[in-house]
């Protein structure tokens, strides 16, 4: 079973460690506030007080054992800093920090640390896409190049078939399911409209008004097709 | 083309205004700040420095008519409660605002604003994820429901084709692509490892070691997956 430390436990320590613990993960959580520590005590492996710009308290952690350290301090930046270059020192292999602006993230990349999170921009990009364009219902990219894309059916593609589309052909991106409203009566006779999902579209299938495309691609095409829409 | 305002360029603000405007959206950004304001200027339609807590300065500006406005106030909580208020007040009809706690967001979801985004919460939501199986390389979930994972070929996935696998009928989840190593070898006679796409697997092909699966899924039916796996 992989185990982690974090270290902080303000809004993002508290939710990865709670998280990590709930998927049956290995959970050491450490912050210099004995009210936190109480706090989560019962819901991971170990809860422990100590101040992580402590060197000697953090050797006798075995930190360097494990999967990964997740670094959770932001507003105290030179508290986050000195705990980076100490978790360096004694050998962490994976460090995941969460920082407070730019300037905080290039420090922690030049001491070392593999991942630098900025929540504010990496929300603020991801609600961005999603406003930008009326008919994206939702933009997510992964990590490594790929994104999903929630579209609403541009009238372009209303009424044809997806072999007539041709997406990934002419495009390189997948229709990889298709949300549509199916009408239904209930037992009381009622007209009723369910949201269904389409998860194997086919060739033949056709695009109607109001679907909902979930497509997936490289974010560059991905990124032509909504400038091409607009 | 869809106009929004965003209020306050803090680290949130600044970047949702910029992208916006970046992707052709029509962008009035506010700050009491005039050195943001004027930071912002050149990138976006219109920058005015007024304090939002000021209702005849707002009403000024047919907030009214725009797609939506962003609220990303955050520590200064009280001057985004009343912000939201006045805004509700003068007849905006979508707001998407960040918020610095729960307490906070309950406080706006009262109020009436439709899409509240604490961003510590979501990315460290994102990075426990992604951390709680080894296997997995990123997780992502859209607003819907859907979720979209990348996750490194499990052992008993390991020599077997699609059709074996039967994803689809037996969890409800689809592989839409399939991220594999191809061994080639470069213009002086090297050999090179390139990592390809698969964007179109078909039930004949077969996974191998090392293969990294990109799913999609209701999330129960993702989690579901991941504790089996566990
Ligand atoms: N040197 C330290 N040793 C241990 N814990 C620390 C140290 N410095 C700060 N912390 C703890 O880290 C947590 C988060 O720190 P801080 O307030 O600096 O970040 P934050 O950006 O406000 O966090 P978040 O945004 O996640 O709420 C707090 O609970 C704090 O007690
Ligand atoms: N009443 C107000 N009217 C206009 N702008 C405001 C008002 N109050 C705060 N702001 C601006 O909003 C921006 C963000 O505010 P604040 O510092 O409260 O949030 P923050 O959580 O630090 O932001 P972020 O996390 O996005 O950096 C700042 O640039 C500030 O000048």
């Amino acid at each position: 079973m992989a185990s982690y430390a974090v270290i902080g436990l303000g809004r993002f320590g508290m939710t990865v460690a709670t998280i990590l613990a709930e998927t049956g993960m290995e959970v050491l959580a450490i912050d210099k506030d004995q009210a936190l520590v109480d706090a989560i005590s019962g819901k991971v492996t170990q809860a422990i007080c100590i101040n992580s710009t402590d060197e000697e308290a953090l050797r006798n952690l075995n930190l360097d054992e494990m999967d990964a350290v997740i670094l959770g301090i932001g507003s105290n930046i030179e508290e986050s800093i000195l705990t980076a270059a100490i978790l360096k020192k004694i050998g962490v292999g994976m460090i995941h920090a969460k920082v407070e602006n730019e300037l905080h993230g290039r420090i922690l990349e030049l001491i070392g640390v593999q991942k630098i999170l900025l929540p504010e921009k990496i929300v603020g990009t991801q609600l961005a896409k999603t406003l930008s364009s009326r008919n994206i219902l939702e933009y997510t990219t992964l990590t490594t190049g790929l994104g999903v894309m929630e579209l609403l059916a541009p009238p372009e593609f209303v009424g044809k078939t997806l072999q007539e589309l041709a997406l990934p052909t002419t495009r390189k991106i997948n229709i990889i399911a298709i949300k549509y409203n199916y009408l239904t009566v209930s037992d009381e006779g009622h007209n009723l409209i369910e949201q269904r999902i389409n998860d194997m579209p086919g060739a033949n299938d056709i695009i109607n008004e109001g679907d909902i495309l979930v497509l997936m691609g490289k974010t560059k095409d991905l990124d032509n097709l909504v400038d091409d829409l607009a």
